[in-house]
């Protein structure tokens, strides 16, 4: 079960290495950036995860969503992995309006294995198709939820959304969504 | 299967991007690094991917063996992914000396998911164990060359080497190994 390994990858590979720098990299953003407003709200100091169950995921969030601008990255943070030396693991911060055209600042990006699952349904010899990717997208929630909260290292530090794509006409769907956590 | 999936997010989610800059990074080392034996070889100037059996993976090289020393890294390239901008590649450059004294560079790497393999096999709750690493180690090297072979971006681009673990009562196996290709 390809969503199942991803998953797995996901955390073993990714947030349990990079959520417990999370804080300290959001302190010297704040100290580095003249908004003193920064991360101000409950969830705002969360590594917020966004999971579209048809895994069709965009590389610049502000393409999805006007209310969504692109404000700077965090500090990267550089890990000796397998081999290559100061490997770089980021985050991008980005400011998001609400409906009273207030801004809030978060750490939000898409879970990047579900590109994965997105291009292997479109190859041929990868083993799976549309219909089933939908399905996979909800294993992929559900065995990451799972890992999660059994994690002592990423406790309180994420939040994952899943996003129906029922709501794709309305064009600020992503920013509310957002907004609610 | 957990290897299958494993072997094409390796591919979709990064030797795809990445090999295709390779030769242009190393043309760029090249210029500004002052020696100019640097990848004079026939198989240097493709990214070499060692894949141990056993999946034990080492975050730097010389520690396996004496004969490697880290170099440094190839220019980074930076690609939007999923949200966050410029995410980093890079690849870390290696001296490699052979049994008489001679110095190679070559730029080689652990295959990362096999880090994945290697830490799912030890977590009660991911499903395998041991005696099926082996087996998935296998699975993700045969899955990989498969879809290497049929890939047009990165074709000449790389080598995959399969290290089998009974030689590692010898000292110089890697460098040794590495050489040969
Ligand atoms: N958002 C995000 N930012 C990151 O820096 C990052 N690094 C990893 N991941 C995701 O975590 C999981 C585990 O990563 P791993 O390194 O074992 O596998 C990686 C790794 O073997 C290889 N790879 C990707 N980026 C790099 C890189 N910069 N250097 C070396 N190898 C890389 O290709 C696999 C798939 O990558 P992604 O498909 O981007 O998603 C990965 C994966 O789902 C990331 N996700």
């Amino acid at each position: 079960n390809v969503a199942h390994g991803l998953a797995w990858s996901f955390y073993l590979g990714y947030l349990r290495l990079v959520l417990p720098y999370l804080e300290s990299s959001i302190e010297t953003f704040c100290a580095t950036h003249r908004s003193t407003q920064l991360f101000g709200g409950r969830g705002s100091r969360k590594l917020l995860i966004l999971m579209p169950l048809n895994a069709k995921i965009s590389h610049k969030l502000e393409e999805e969503d006007d209310r969504i601008r692109f404000y700077d990255n965090l500090p990267n943070n550089e890990i000796d992995r397998a081999g290559v030396r100061g490997r770089v693991y980021k985050h991008s911060v980005y400011r998001v309006m609400d409906e009273h055209k207030k801004v809030h600042e978060c750490v939000v990006e898409y879970a990047t294995p579900l590109l994965t699952l997105y291009n292997m349904s479109h190859e041929r010899t990868a083993g799976f198709g549309d219909p089933e990717r939908r399905q996979q997208v909800l294993l992929f929630f559900r065995t990451l939820q799972d890992i999660l909260e059994h994690s002592l290292e990423c406790r309180n530090r994420y939040k994952l959304i899943l996003l129906n794509d029922e709501h794709e006409d309305d064009p600020h769907f992503l920013s509310k969504t957002i907004l609610k956590h």
